[in-house]
């Protein structure tokens, strides 16, 4: 289902190429729960943003679906990302002049659904997160956790086949990080395929599975590179 | 050194109110080094403000070393943030357009310190936090946690008398958090005064002291309300 083949990921900045990610082999089938962990600045959310179709590998290939993404078009992989995957950014991303529904209904609006739908959906979503009476303010009239809450809601509105949380729970008590984790758990129960970064191991205990990253290479649990 | 009394804080939305903080009753010595827990929304990111003098309460007093913080005049405020306080952002608040090293070293601009020095002690406080080789870097061009990292350094290069961290380990890796941590230790014994925001039991288990909101108000451990 997502295929990744010596992915490779380098900024060339002056004189100087920061490696982001190399070597990168990873099979991930559809419905899989897997969790990302590393130090900070290990390549997660540059593994994250190619997995989500939002950034494209230096070299290496990428199937998802059974297509190679690096040869869809830009219209494809714009349908792509609308239809079949949910992305939480690791600095939310949200508009910050829009309300936090109006945030939420975003990827309806693109996806073409009438209004009085898409306000009953972020609605439900905004729920789930704990942000029912919330949905009518603005991210700057909101704590860190509650922007998160709201990033959360808008890429899970879209009922996506795909969730992709970059430090989901970085800005939230145990208490509503947990809330948020069980929303995550029953998606994947539903079948769909969920990968969470996370600092946290108890987070991470709650994927079936860990991949680990450092210095943007895949290592296994002794920390020695994988091949 | 720190005196906080019947501390309210009420954002009026139109039709409805919004009450951050409520009966807030707080002392905190010189050289404490205190730790702020509670549920996302419960007010901790305000509390911070207030404490921090970048925002004032609706209504109550706040006596910092014996000075009331709504009597002191604009020119006196700037000061008192400028050379006593360092402040890390839940949403760290870089200038996107400067490097790391341009960041850490805006403080010292203001504190009129000539270029060279600026540059040695933005250097030595970058390699505390574990980014010497990053400095040319700007934010964008960085990892969530190496981000947060540089807004860590901005907040302790002018050797402040009160650190005020919101949760400035949420992005980060329990080895570079531990790092960070022993930095904020050390500060605190050369007497310094350190407030840390953390929804992380470990964390504020390093903290001598812990203070509990939930729902704007401080309670006790048990969950009561403390008058
Ligand atoms: N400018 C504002 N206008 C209206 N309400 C606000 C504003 N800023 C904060 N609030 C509300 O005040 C309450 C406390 O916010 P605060 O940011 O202090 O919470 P917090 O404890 O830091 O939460 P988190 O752990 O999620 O960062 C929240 O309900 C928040 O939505
Ligand atoms: N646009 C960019 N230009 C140059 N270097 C970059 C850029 N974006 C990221 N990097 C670097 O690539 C490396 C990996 O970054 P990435 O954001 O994937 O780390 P991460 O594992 O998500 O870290 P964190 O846990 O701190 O969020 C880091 O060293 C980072 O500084
Ligand atoms: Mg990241
Ligand atoms: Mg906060």
């Amino acid at each position: 289902f997502i295929k990744l083949r010596d992915i490779f990921k380098i900024y060339q900045m002056g004189g100087e190429d920061v490696v982001a990610l190399k070597d990168i082999n990873l099979d991930l089938r559809r419905g899989e729960y897997a969790a990302i962990m590393g130090p900070s600045g290990s390549g997660k959310s540059t593994l994250m943003n190619i997995i989500g179709c939002l950034d494209v590998p230096t070299s290496g290939s990428y199937h998802l679906n059974g297509q190679e993404v690096a040869a869809a078009t830009e219209d494809e992989l714009a349908a792509i990302r609308n239809r079949e995957i949910g992305f939480v950014f690791q600095t939310f991303n949200l508009l910050p002049r829009a309300t936090a529904a109006k945030n939420v209904e975003l990827p309806l609006i693109y996806a073409g659904l009438p209004p009085e739908e898409r306000r009953q959906r972020a609605a439900e979503v905004l729920e789930a997160v704990g942000l029912a009476k919330r949905g009518h303010h603005k991210p700057n009239e909101m704590s860190g956790g509650e922007r998160q809450r709201v990033a959360i809601a808008r890429a899970l509105v879209n009922r996506p086949s795909v969730v992709l949380a970059d430090e989901p729970t970085g800005n939230l008590d145990t208490k509503i990080g947990d809330e948020i984790l069980a929303v995550f758990q029953h998606i994947n129960d539903e079948g769909k395929t969920v990968i969470v970064v996370t600092h946290d191991p108890d987070v991470a205990a709650k994927a079936r599975r860990t991949i680990v990253l450092r210095d943007g290479q895949m290592v296994d649990r002794a920390g020695k590179k994988i091949k």
